[in-house]
């Protein structure tokens, strides 16, 4: 089983096109193995990224250089994933 | 002894829990509720629909799928809810029995089940298809960009690492193809409701044109007074448009398909985002979404029936 442990998932908006560009490029940047959970679609609007954790570093650098605003959405995704487990075992326990 | 009730609705469960529940189902609705095989997947899971019928032969119908996405866990859960609901509304709510009278509704629960599988046992995240790719490592198709509308342009990818990749050519995935032979075979499917998650949308073609649709006035009226009436369920604010307009461009996705093929009413829904937790949505959000989901499914259910075409 893949474990997501320190993923972040970043909601990050866009201002104008060159940006929007720079994201769609982060997508074919094989190395980082980002996922856009929500693509970048026009300026101002919210695009979601997950970042695995050895990448997170170069992403929020990038980001902050080139003056793109993000906030963090999920801080640690196996967290949630591991919640998300617990509720489903108690359900069927019930 | 099983029943539909002992069912907890408010959780998510695996691709056998459903299964299970939907044989239940049709048990417990035997003269409304049918299931149909339509295909078989790539690791030769079955595919199949859950047919809503009051009777009648080759009557006009609507097809609504979710969790062609396998991640996209609320939708499966949605859909679970939804079939339950037209179940028991039928000779209760007027306006489903006015629909299930005239029409059959047929849903698919989990429209991609190799990739919901493979979320429940090894990797939460996956989206695609399982297929295997010649020539690559990665592994999958996306089912939203493999079908026969704009396939192959710039709104998808041909990198079978993108969790946008296209395939190899047009319905080339199982469980694509079975919903085409499906839909080109019952020749009859007046509404195509595609329903996915997350961001809070109700979107109509085109995603791979920017022209618009001939429908397009028509269908925006249809969006404007489903998510009005989703939005007063819990305050819920969708947007809504055309695919192109509304998010980016997109190829070869379910709707655009369906439009091409006649199918005027082709919706496809982004559920609920709470703006916390992506498709991670937790179970709690489950009934809730589905509810106010309901209320604009009804709305397009209710139009399509009234204007016949």
């Amino acid at each position: 089983e893949q474990l997501f442990v320190g993923d972040q998932v970043l909601r990050i908006t866009a201002s104008n096109e060159e940006q929007i560009a720079l994201l769609r490029a982060l997508d074919e940047q094989t190395e980082l193995q980002v996922d856009f959970w929500r693509h970048p679609g026009s300026p101002g609007h919210p695009a979601d990224l997950r970042v695995p954790f050895p990448s997170l570093q170069a992403v929020k650098t990038l980001l902050e250089s080139k003056g793109i605003s993000y906030s963090i959405m999920i801080e640690d995704l196996q967290k949630l994933l591991d919640e998300e487990k617990k509720a489903m075992a108690k359900s069927r326990r019930t | 002894e099983r029943s539909t009730s002992t069912f907890d609705f408010a959780s998510y469960h695996t691709i056998d829990e459903i299964y299970s529940w939907m044989d239940t189902l049709v048990a417990d609705h035997p003269d409304l509720v049918s299931k149909l095989q339509i295909g078989q997947s790539y690791e030769n899971r079955s595919l199949y629909v859950l047919k809503f019928s009051t009777g009648g032969s080759n009557r006009s119908a609507i097809w609504l799928d979710t969790g062609i996405h396998s991640r996209e866990w609320i939708t499966q859960a949605t859909g679970a809810w939804t079939a339950n609901k037209i179940a028991e509304e039928y000779g209760q709510d007027p306006s489903v029995t006015a629909i299930l009278d005239g029409m059959d509704i047929f849903l698919e629960i989990i429209a991609n089940p190799d990739g919901f599988a493979y979320t429940h046992s090894s990797n939460r995240m996956w989206r695609k298809t399982r297929s295997i790719n010649a020539g690559s490592h990665c592994v999958g198709v996306d089912p939203n960009r493999n079908w026969d509308a704009g396939f192959g342009g710039s709104g998808s990818s041909s990198n079978p690492c993108s969790e946008t990749y296209r395939g190899p050519y047009a319905h080339s995935e199982r469980e694509v193809k079975a919903i085409v032979d499906f839909i080109l075979g019952h020749g009859n499917v007046k509404s195509v409701i595609s329903i996915h998650s997350y961001s809070q949308m109700l979107l109509y073609p085109y995603g791979y044109k920017t022209a618009p649709a001939p429908d397009h006035q028509e269908l925006n009226e249809v969006a404007k007074k489903a998510v009005s009436d989703l939005a007063a369920v819990y305050g819920t604010k969708y947007t809504y448009g055309s695919i192109v307009d509304t998010i980016y461009l997109a190829d070869g996705t379910t709707i655009d398909w369906t439009y091409d093929n006649g199918v005027k009413y082709s919706f496809t829904f982004e559920l609920r985002d709470t703006g916390c937790y992506g498709f991670i949505l937790p179970s709690t959000q489950i009934i809730p979404t589905a509810t106010e989901t309901w209320a604009a499914l009804l709305d397009i259910m209710v139009h399509v029936l009234e204007h016949p075409y």
